[in-house]
């Protein structure tokens, strides 16, 4: 093996140190070197055991891990950056994940500055642990079809939280199973009889002494899965459960306390921002994720020798041949090679136009009110004239994490099955990491129902370019090519 | 000469172009079966779905252009001319490798002729992977993946696959159990301290 590596790498003029900085700068590969020296150290993080564990197991570790590496972060003092290649090179994920990743990006982005100093604070220092519960039992991605309820009561000033049936229930929460104290719970709001759509709202329901669930709260775990067995999932129902005026996150609507009239006061599509922000994310790392497998792969079919070409033992030649050297073996892993880099740089792409325009939407306070007074359940390019280059980015973001998170998952259990017999041991590496990975092809929208978002945009584009009203961006240059030249 | 719109085998640019072509195409004909024969929404889904991976294709095939072909100077003075060229032949076999697996799509929209196709895979294809592949093993080292990271006896970045595979078959847990074979027995399993 070791011999077997070394030709491999003195045969090829590629400048690997060199490449590796133009794939992720010189700065982040020393920030990994110094975070995974912090974590081998530790022995919380020592990986010998994991593939041998059972859920209960895997649940009890991961918790330990999250605290250790929430210690790690504060005695380290690792940027954001850092806790997440923290996370990444860990090997599994831990139960304070979504309270990390959305409970804490949702109270940012959704809540007033009131907000913030009564649960943001507290969540930032772990004083309090949150998830994000919006998924029900009965409703997947279908957030208008949610069937909680958050009622205002004018008498008292509160919201009544209640699940009126079964799968009103939330469910596939992560980190509400067993872990947080706190849920960001989207229910519908209504105000007199009157439904005015799904919101957010912030709910305790566990004691934060004794962690037992609060009186009219059913909390759990939901119990075993494909991948992600580290992480608790929770299901959650309310029983008229009461929650003070305050626990309505506001940044965008309210109800007004003392006249029960329920207002918009911000602007939604920034909230989209979040979304792409998000995807964008999935894209970008959509390439180094099936990058994990095409390295072990393809260095594992290097090192491999198995039968004899055909047409070298006729020739006389003797001793086996390195799997690699196989077209069939070839023509499964160099184009996942190759899309690798692909994805890594459409990624790239993706992260700069995104921030790009979020400093455009900062200058140009795109989202007016006046607009939005109009809006509910809009779109986002039906939000403002402005808004234009925001639609253009969340139908791409939309059809790139699509299509990036398909490419890695078949990616990675072609890369699996490419080693052969040895694909099937966890020892591989692979098969772990694609059961934990494979979520993503269904988690921030279905694979397959995103890609309605991207046809409805290209469909509202072709239109706008028929009818000589398009606006000018990649989009409509080549549907207007095309029509010149057809 | 190509008989087509895109000169796909021997110019770059052209197999961006031949994207978002194919997409453009996919586009207006799911904008006439919307509009014009007035099909449901439904009954569209799987079309919407195709053009949706058309479009999502053509970026990734244009962002890969933009950043290891448009500007082969700056990509050579980053890693070097051999890495660039290695970079450009990526580009190329994802491209045409894409291409050739959606290949009715291109054909059917003008982009390409079936002879571009077949040439794609008989030759393009086959010739980008013996070039690529001298370089496969320090194009996945440059990823930069730690062993640590990996966790993985195949993937060693020493080699030692079976050293590795052995040592980790030699002290997983199971190894520690006795059992009790024997069906008349009401012991099954029990934990024993020592290794194998």
């Amino acid at each position: 093996g070791p011999d077997l590596l070394a030709i491999e790498r003195a045969g090829s003029g590629v400048e690997v140190t060199r490449l590796s900085e133009l794939l992720h700068t010189r700065e982040l590969i020393n920030k990994r070197s110094r975070v995974e020296a912090a974590l081998i150290k530790d022995p919380t993080f020592d990986k010998t055991e994991l593939l041998s564990m059972g859920r209960v197991e895997k649940i009890q570790r991961s918790l330990a891990r999250g605290k250790a590496m929430k210690r790690l972060q504060e005695k380290e003092g690792w940027d954001a950056e850092e806790y997440k290649i923290a996370h990444q090179a860990a090997g599994e994920p831990t139960v304070y994940d979504l309270h990390d990743g959305m409970f804490i990006v949702t109270l940012r982005e959704q809540g007033t500055p009131e907000q913030h100093k009564l649960f943001l604070e507290p969540a930032v220092n772990n004083k309090i642990i949150g998830c994000y519960a919006q998924t029900e039992l009965g409703h997947g991605s279908n957030v208008r079809g949610l069937e909680t309820t958050a009622t205002w009561n004018q008498a008292d000033q509160t919201f009544i939280i209640h699940s009126p049936v079964l799968t009103a229930s939330k469910w596939w929460i992560g980190s509400l199973g067993r872990t947080a104290n706190h849920a960001a719970v989207m229910a519908q709001l209504y105000i007199d009889g009157k439904n005015y759509g799904p919101h957010p709202f912030l709910v305790q329901i566990r004691d934060l002494k004794t962690h037992e669930p609060l009186e009219n709260v059913f909390v759990g775990d939901i119990g075993p899965k494909f991948g992600f067995g580290s992480m608790d999932n929770g299901f959650l129902l309310f029983n008229q459960y009461k929650i003070p005026h305050v626990n309505m996150l506001a940044r965008f609507n309210r109800v007004d306390p003392a006249t029960g009239v329920y207002k918009r006061v911000g602007a939604p599509s920034l909230v989209y921002g979040t979304m792409v922000w998000v995807r964008s994310n999935i894209v970008l790392d959509s390439g180094s994720s099936l990058a994990r497998g095409v390295a072990i792969a393809i260095r594992y079919c290097a090192i491999r020798r198995q039968f004899q070409d055909r047409d070298a033992e006729a020739a006389g030649a003797t001793g086996e041949t390195p799997v690699l050297n196989y077209k069939m073996v070839q023509v499964r892993l160099l184009p996942l090679l190759a899309a690798t880099y692909a994805l890594h740089f459409t990624g790239r792409g993706m992260m700069e136009m995104y921030e790009a325009n979020q400093e455009r939407m900062k200058k140009e306070d795109i989202g007016d009110r006046e607009t939005v007074k109009k809006i509910r359940g809009a779109a986002p390019e039906d939000l403002n004239p402005g808004a234009e280059q925001l639609a253009d980015l969340h139908a791409t973001s939309c059809g790139l994490k699509a299509l990036g998170s398909t490419i890695a998952v078949e990616g990675l259990e072609m890369c699996r099955r490419a080693c052969g017999g040895h694909g099937y041991s966890s020892y591989s590496g692979i098969g772990t990491w694609y059961a934990d990975y494979l979520p993503t092809a269904t988690w921030e929208g279905d694979n397959y129902m995103l890609t309605q978002q991207v046809a409805r945009y290209l469909l509202k584009s072709a239109r706008a370019v028929l009818a000589g009203n398009a606006p000018k961006n990649e989009t409509t240059t080549t549907l207007q090519f095309y029509l010149s030249r057809k | 000469d190509t008989g087509a719109a895109f000169d796909v085998l021997n110019n770059d640019a052209d197999i961006v172009a031949a994207y978002g072509w194919r997409t453009a195409y996919l586009t207006f004909e799911a904008l006439r079966l919307r509009d014009k024969d007035h099909q449901s929404w439904n009954s569209l889904l799987v079309h919407f779905w195709r053009l949706s991976t058309a479009q999502s294709q053509f970026l990734v095939v244009r962002n890969f252009y933009d950043a290891v072909v448009a500007n082969p100077a700056r990509v050579a003075g980053a890693v070097g001319d051999v890495t660039g060229e290695v970079l450009r032949d990526l580009f190329r076999l994802y491209a045409l490798q894409t291409m050739e697996q959606h290949a009715a799509d291109f054909f059917t929209s003008g982009a390409v002729t079936t002879n571009q196709i077949s040439l794609a895979r008989t030759k393009g294809i086959s010739n980008l992977l013996d070039r690529v592949r001298p370089h496969a093993v320090s194009l996945v080292d440059a990823w930069n993946f730690s062993d640590f990271f990996l966790n993985s006896s195949l993937g060693r970045s020493d080699g030692k696959v079976y050293e590795d595979m052995f040592a980790k078959a030699s002290s997983n847990p199971v190894n520690n159990l006795t059992f009790d074979p024997y069906v008349d027995s009401p012991v099954l399993v029990k934990r024993v301290a020592g290794k194998l």
